[in-house]
């Protein structure tokens, strides 16, 4: 049956025709035609600009990332992976005491990875994953997403579950027939009252997680940087190694 | 030789003896998992088997299925389930009572709260090992993210996020009626 869907008598060279706009960048996709069909994938260009956050998402199949120009980081959270990026941090009160040694929990998270230039990533299907543009100059990435891939069990139609956020109107304007107004993200859909008891906050809390006033897009500005905890570089390394003596 | 292995294979394994579950919450429930790892003739088949049991007004963390569809069958008791597509739309929302079952999609996202009899049910899916993603408790999607990720993606402040992360951060897959109480407060 899949066979059957490739009888391409003439190949095309390919230009993205749909774009969707988001805060911080925009996202344009390929026509979903015949040779796409044949080769049961789906492909898409991704532009973030200096500052930008690709919210979380997961899809339906795996995919793989070229990075075309740029370098940021990303982070996987993948199930059963512990937090092992920790960070701790003494308080004022602390510092001034004589006793300042005891250190206070600050955050912990999966894994991060740097990019540039030139790397693939592989991305798991159902995974979630964001990225963030720690860099001058835009990031601009090419994706090429394996629908007819055994990992994915629904059709063969490319699927992005937001975790954040909502698409951006411009989205919505373009397919208005297909897919009328509710393109939030995966909380949105629960009821407010058992997301919050869920999350174990207060329902102004949940509220906010299901972002249904948000019309940043999927490609959001963060004003004054995204502060994570990641390996410091070999110079400040050996610094903090030196420190020390015994 | 496939078939020879196929005749000594062990095709037979209980999940609903509580003493052989993997996940168990004093007040909130237990996990029963079953796949190919555990019984090998699974990976012939592609398809493994969940049992849960929830007790009275215990939640099943909001998750999705990473790698196959589900199909739950409920046993015993009745309880609210949510499912939610990829676009954020709610495509069930009711109760699920002893007899019904329930397909819920790959990737579609669930919430599953027991009613004041508790809730059992069997799950089946359509892979030989069913990998899920909780969204929120220990080992989650959210719990993984840097809280600065947390922030600029749903507008919240820090003391938000890290009540977003930790509140059930220490809390596996079942979230009992007691912890709610807390985490309301």
């Amino acid at each position: 049956g899949e066979q059957s869907q490739c009888g391409v008598e003439k190949l095309n060279a390919l230009e993205p025709i749909r774009e969707v706009r988001s805060e911080a960048g925009v996202t344009e996709y390929y026509q979903n035609n015949a040779q796409f069909e044949c080769a049961g994938v789906a492909a898409f260009r991704r532009t973030i600009e200096p500052r930008g956050l690709l919210l979380p998402s997961f899809s339906n199949a795996p995919r793989l990332v070229y990075i075309i120009q740029g370098r940021g980081i990303y982070g996987t959270v993948i199930p059963g992976c512990p937090e092992t990026f920790q960070s701790f941090q003494q308080s004022e009160s602390e510092k001034q005491s004589e006793k300042g040694q005891r250190q206070r929990f600050r955050d912990e998270h999966q894994r991060i990875h740097h990019f540039k230039q030139g790397d693939v990533i592989a991305i798991a299907a159902g995974v979630a994953h964001w990225c963030y543009n720690d860099g001058d100059t835009p990031v601009i990435a090419f994706t090429v997403s394996d629908i007819s891939n055994s990992a994915n069990q629904l059709d063969e139609n490319h699927r992005q579950f937001l975790l954040a956020g909502r698409r951006s109107s411009s989205w919505r304007q373009s397919r208005k027939e297909q897919e009328p107004s509710s393109e939030g993200n995966i909380l949105s859909g629960f009821d407010t009252k058992l997301l919050a008891a869920a999350i174990g906050v207060d329902r102004e809390v949940a509220r906010k997680l299901q972002c249904k006033d948000d019309q940043r897009g999927e490609i959001v500005r963060v004003e004054k940087g995204l502060e994570v905890l990641r390996p410091s570089s070999e110079k400040q390394e050996r610094e903090e190694r030196g420190r020390g003596t015994n | 030789g496939l078939e020879e292995a196929m005749c000594s294979m062990r095709n037979r394994e209980n999940i609903d003896s509580s003493r052989r579950a993997d996940v168990y919450i004093p007040r909130g429930g237990r996990i029963t998992n079953l796949n190919s790892q555990k019984l090998p003739m699974l990976s012939f088949i592609q398809l493994s088997a969940e049992r849960v049991v929830l007790y009275k007004n215990a939640m099943l963390a909001p998750h999705w299925n990473i790698n196959a569809h589900s199909v739950t069958y409920c046993t015993g008791g009745r309880g609210g389930v949510q499912v939610v597509d990829n676009n954020g739309k709610t495509v069930f929302d009711g109760e699920l009572r002893q007899g019904q079952l329930l397909v819920i999609p790959q990737n579609f996202a669930v919430i599953k709260q027991a009613g004041n009899e508790g809730f059992e049910f069997t799950s089946i899916k359509t892979i030989d090992n069913a990998m899920v993603n909780t969204i929120v408790g220990k080992a989650s999607a959210l719990r993984g993210m840097p809280e600065e990720v947390l922030m600029n993606s749903y507008r919240i402040n820090r003391n938000e996020a890290r009540r977003v992360k930790f509140n059930r951060g220490h809390e596996m897959a079942i979230f009992s009626p007691r912890s709610e109480g807390r985490a309301d407060a």
